[in-house]
């Protein structure tokens, strides 16, 4: 597929911006996150668009994004699971 | 139907359009 371009990306709507993004960084945070690479790419769906696409282009920022992210679930499963 | 209780984080699914965070008001 071709790259994704900032410019391709203001010329979507809001919502398909982060449709866009999600499509790219799925496969890749599958390659390093089989199992959660779902929920990790909605978390990440939450960070600015033009640091996403800076995401795209640098897979250490990916990467250290997604750790963060996998502690960020964790932690987040560990109190929904644990009782009061 | 809507769940009552809030999923976090919404799941990103390939080829499903992506509705993102539903408390997100724009």
């Amino acid at each position: 597929p071709e790259p994704l371009t900032a410019s391709m990306l203001a010329a979507a709507p809001p919502m398909d911006q982060k449709q866009l993004l999600g499509d790219r960084l799925y496969p890749l945070i599958v390659a390093q996150q089989p199992n959660l690479a779902g929920k990790i790419t909605g978390m990440l769906l939450e960070i600015d668009n033009s640091e996403l696409l800076h995401m795209l282009e640098s897979p250490e920022s990916l990467k250290s994004k997604v750790d963060e992210a996998i502690a960020v679930l964790q932690a987040h499963q560990a109190k929904d699971c644990s009782p009061k | 139907s809507h769940a009552n209780t809030v999923t976090w984080p919404p799941e990103f699914r390939p080829g499903e359009p992506w509705k993102g965070y539903p408390n997100i008001d724009p």
